[in-house]
């Protein structure tokens, strides 16, 4: 079982859509997925076409009793189950303020999935409760960096806060690797951002560049993964070639 | 004296870049303009030069005798100050958690401030307790919205987010308008979403739309806003605009 997360706390740098589409593109060759959504805003929800939610992961985070078979719904994606969000998520933070092992509830919550199921979390942008959790469940986190200036301070502090995490309670967690999304092949500036992250952090970078096209939109539109939407665009193939490098990089380990 | 916050709970839709520009265009046509950084993840703070923060809105919002006199910090930008934030922000809602007028905390030091005063809140990707500050604070909210299909969910909770603050101790909020950004004209779904957007929210949505260009990421490097790093670009000319139309509204009640 591999549990990843999909993090960085800047807004709209694509982990959503890593999530979906790296999700889909990982069970059309052939392995069990399921995606947790852990963003009280359920982007990934909405796309997954769980909109009418009865038990979610608020649930799974607040109650004891639930397990997560209770809460994963079918989607789109053969092969892919969602586990889905809710608004009310957000307040699970203020309801578990005084408890013990707060930063624990997810994980405990995966302990007993089946061998060969690959769990993906998608968080929230910030470096808060919910993300904290989606890093202490997880033994392995992409980082998702849009290339701009912005994107590369973030990152530092998002690498601070995987150390942290490692400290406090779970030293298995690494880096599966860095993403460059949202890549505007029109202009200089996207190439030299990503130089620099290959400077910095080596072969942490995945080969895999994924491009800015509007395709996403359509296919948010469609509530289907871009990899399914349009297979043959330049989006899909980036994602199906990003499944390959996951899959790679977890037998490497 | 006007009070704006800008705020939309989706990531990366351009918050912080309005902030910016809007306050730089308004000083140069004369305006008296403060900044108030309200994310944690102080993006405006560093773009306007102010990394060296001694006291924040961290220290506004958590200490009762610090005023906002004794934050603010002059910018690159002549007639704009910025009231900081820094990391440590994040924190503050959780030491309020039990306290009163938890959501008037800014409001509170918004009150002496000199009659012509223009102050622009930027705030974090949520819905929590920092924006919910900076609604209870403001008499107008600009709301920034991508042209995309999740963005026109999100509004819908935008709103009724501006709905309640209304109605639980601020009935003088009301929208400013709503602002097309990141748009991409080379593709018809921005045209598209920006009509619906007209269609569902009529005169509310600004004749301006800031369009979709690397040059605000070389100006971030730069630490410049795009309407001094270059005047003559289509996205400076479209906030000179917005400034203007920004100004017009303001008249108009
Ligand atoms: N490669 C891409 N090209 C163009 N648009 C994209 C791309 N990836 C994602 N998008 C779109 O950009 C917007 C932001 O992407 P997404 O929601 O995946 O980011 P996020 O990091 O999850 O945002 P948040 O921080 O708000 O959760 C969405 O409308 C999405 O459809
Ligand atoms: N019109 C535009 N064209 C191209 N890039 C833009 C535009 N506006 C902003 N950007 C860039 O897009 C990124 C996101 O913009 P910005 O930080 O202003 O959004 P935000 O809503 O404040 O994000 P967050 O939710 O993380 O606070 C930044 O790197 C910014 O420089
Ligand atoms: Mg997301
Ligand atoms: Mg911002």
């Amino acid at each position: 079982m591999r549990v990843i997360a999909v993090a960085n706390q800047k807004g709209g740098v694509g982990k959503t859509a890593t999530v979906l589409n790296l999700g889909a593109a990982l069970a059309d060759v052939g392995e069990r997925v399921i995606l947790v959504d852990l963003d009280p805003q359920a982007n990934l929800t909405a796309i997954s076409g769980a909109d009418e939610v009865e038990l979610s992961t608020r649930d799974l985070v607040l109650s004891p009793d639930v397990a997560l078979r209770d809460i994963v719904q079918p989607t789109p994606v053969q092969g892919v189950l969602v586990a889905p969000s809710e608004y009310t998520l957000a307040a699970a933070e203020a309801r578990l303020a005084s408890e013990e092992r707060r930063q624990w509830r997810v994980a405990d919550k995966l302990a007993d999935l089946a061998e060969g199921t690959i769990v993906i979390i998608d968080t929230p942008p910030s470096l808060g409760f919910l993300t904290i959790n989606a890093l202490t469940a997880a033994a392995e986190v992409l980082l998702p960096v849009q290339c701009s200036y912005l994107a590369m301070k973030g990152l530092q502090q998002l690498l601070r806060t995987v150390e942290s995490v490692r400290e406090h309670g779970n030293p298995d967690l690494r880096v599966l690797g860095i993403l460059a999304t949202m890549f505007d092949g029109r202009t200089l500036h996207a190439g030299e951002v990503r130089d620099r992250l290959i400077a910095h952090f080596g072969d942490q970078v995945f080969e895999t560049i994924i491009p800015r096209t509007v395709a996403f939109d359509y296919a948010t539109v469609a509530a289907v993964p871009l990899v399914h939407y349009r297979p043959e665009s330049p989006g899909a193939q980036a994602y199906r070639k990003l499944a390959q490098e996951v899959l790679e990089r977890g037998q490497a380990s």
